[in-house]
């Protein structure tokens, strides 16, 4: 795998797993809202939902992608975006 | 699939590459025929059309695509080769619709080309397309949309996943006999040039006879508390609403209250202006914004402007400020434009430039929506954020909107009695909702 750019932290802030406020409200990053994160992320991509930072979860952040963040706002842990058929 | 909730209101979109990447290898034509694929895709699937723009006029074009190395005047620098690839913006004014690629890649142009091991311009164009039509990542696996890089060449079929996005976008494509055919192929027809002088565009007026705005409705421009009382602006008109109006629920009463030309109170601002984007007060200074400029005001008195807003450290790419105010959260001075935000630092009141890891993207402000037209900072402390003719108010605490069922303005700001509402409930995102006078 290529050599990763990002921590995991910065990956999941800039891809939209961990909400943005944490930016401009200088909040820190509690360790549950890590995990949830973490886990949002591993089943996006599809990979076993640990909660850790693992081996897989480490390649799959390393992979090519678009930089469009993957969660928008308002979009943790709900679908309530997503449309109906 | 998933809809980010911005569209193009038109179905025939123009496109144009601005700039080329600087690989030597790939020649303009190469890209040109990916890029085009790529549109093809979309076209295929959807009532869209994709109409290319010459060079010249690639300012004119909804959807700009570059090829960049690094940071390039947007909030989300390129980090050299592999990792991200490209971003794209979605629906909007400004930079909305543009695509960029990261110019540090290996770009490949031809499904032939085994040899290079590069990424395949095509595909990666396909998917930010995606996003410039306004859909957000996918998990499908295998979907176009799936934010991984994955192969997929011109004769692939749209995945029925990107297919079902874009129809919820921008409805079904018909088939000639008017029925739901996916996956249609239009005739080949030959694209005409671009008018050379296209008719003027004007927006839907909102006027009385005398070309005021209606105070009932009506969107507003800026809006802003100077001196404790309430500006708000729209088109050449401001109201102003003295502080001792305001009622006790913080409400304004404007019934029969007229708007005045602001450019006859704000001496110094020019006077053919049409409109104000932006206004805020910081202790003794007025700011206005009015497209690619600002003035300052002391009161009513002009001190400094026109001034650039590239004077700000903000990239000459911003046409205009959609809104200004000081947060009461930590009283600093926030702008936002499109789908971004600045935090200004203008405690010294000569020297007024952006902090330097701005702009963001504004998803910080949970619920707000793009390309808002006013914000302000009201006497109970609290932003309130203003679209069309509805507003949210902002929780600071839970850094979102208080509710993401916004409100209409003209009851609360203006005074003016709800009627029913014939399209049916403001929800989020609908702001064409109107609102009559109590006179």
């Amino acid at each position: 795998a290529p050599a990763k750019k990002f921590s995991s932290e910065a990956y999941l802030l800039k891809f939209g797993y961990l909400p943005q406020s944490n930016i401009e409200i200088r909040d820190r990053v509690s360790e549950s809202t890590m995990v949830a994160a973490i886990k949002n992320f591993q089943r996006f991509g599809h990979i076993n939902v640990t909660g850790v930072i693992d081996e897989d979860t480490r390649r799959l952040m390393a992979k090519p992608r678009c930089g469009v963040p993957d969660r928008l706002a308002g979009q943790f842990n709900s679908r309530r975006h997503r449309m109906k058929r | 699939y998933t809809v980010q909730g911005q569209k193009w209101d038109v179905t025939d979109i123009t496109w144009s590459l601005k700039k080329r990447s600087a690989d030597p290898r790939i020649s303009e034509g190469d890209i040109i025929r990916e890029l085009r694929n790529a549109f093809n895709i979309w076209e295929g699937a959807s009532r869209l059309t994709f109409r290319e723009l010459p060079y010249r006029d690639a300012d004119k074009a909804h959807i700009q695509i570059i090829f960049e190395k690094g940071q390039h005047n947007d909030l989300y620098p390129f980090d050299g080769k592999g990792s991200i690839l490209a971003h794209a913006f979605f629906p909007g004014s400004g930079q909305g619709g543009d695509v960029h690629f990261d110019d540090d890649e290996i770009w490949q142009v031809d499904s032939r080309d085994t040899e290079s091991k590069g990424t395949r311009l095509f595909a990666v164009a396909a998917h930010e397309f995606g996003h410039s039509l306004g859909l957000s990542h996918s998990d499908v696996e295998g979907s176009l949309m799936y934010p991984w890089y994955q192969t997929f060449d011109e004769n692939t079929r749209l995945p029925q996943d990107d297919e079902r996005g874009i129809e919820a976008i921008y409805g079904w494509k018909k088939s000639p006999k008017g029925d739901r055919t996916p996956q249609y192929k239009p005739p080949v027809k030959e694209v005409p040039a671009p008018d050379p002088n296209p008719p003027p565009i004007y927006p839907p007026t909102h006027e009385d006879k005398y070309g005021r705005p209606k105070t009932c409705d009506t969107s507003y421009d800026a809006i802003s508390l100077i001196r404790q009382d309430l500006f708000i602006f729209k088109g050449r008109y401001f109201w102003r609403f003295p502080n001792n109006e305001l009622n006790k629920n913080k409400a304004v009463k404007s019934e029969n209250i007229l708007p005045s030309e602001t450019h006859s109170f704000w001496k110094g601002l020019p006077e053919d202006l049409t409109h104000v984007d932006a206004v805020y007060e910081r202790g003794e200074i007025v700011v206005f914004f009015i497209g690619k400029n600002y003035w300052i005001f002391n009161a009513n008195k002009k001190k400094a402007g026109p001034i650039p807003l590239t004077r700000m450290k903000i990239s000459e790419t911003i046409d205009k400020i959609d809104g200004a105010m000081t947060w009461g959260h930590n009283d600093k001075t926030y702008l936002f434009s499109g789908s971004q935000y600045w935090r200004l630092d203008d405690s010294n009141h000569r020297n007024f430039e952006v902090e330097p890891d701005y702009p963001r993207d504004m998803y910080v402000w949970k619920g707000v929506p793009y390309n808002i037209d006013s914000v302000l900072r009201w006497t109970d402390n609290h932003v309130y954020f203003f679209k069309g003719k509805v507003y949210w108010k902002f929780d600071d605490r839970r850094m979102q909107v208080a509710s993401e069922v916004p409100t209409l303005s003209a009851p609360f700001w203006m005074g003016c009695t709800s009627e029913p509402i014939p399209k049916g409930k403001p929800r989020t995102g609908d702001t064409s909702t109107s609102s009559s006078c109590r006179t």
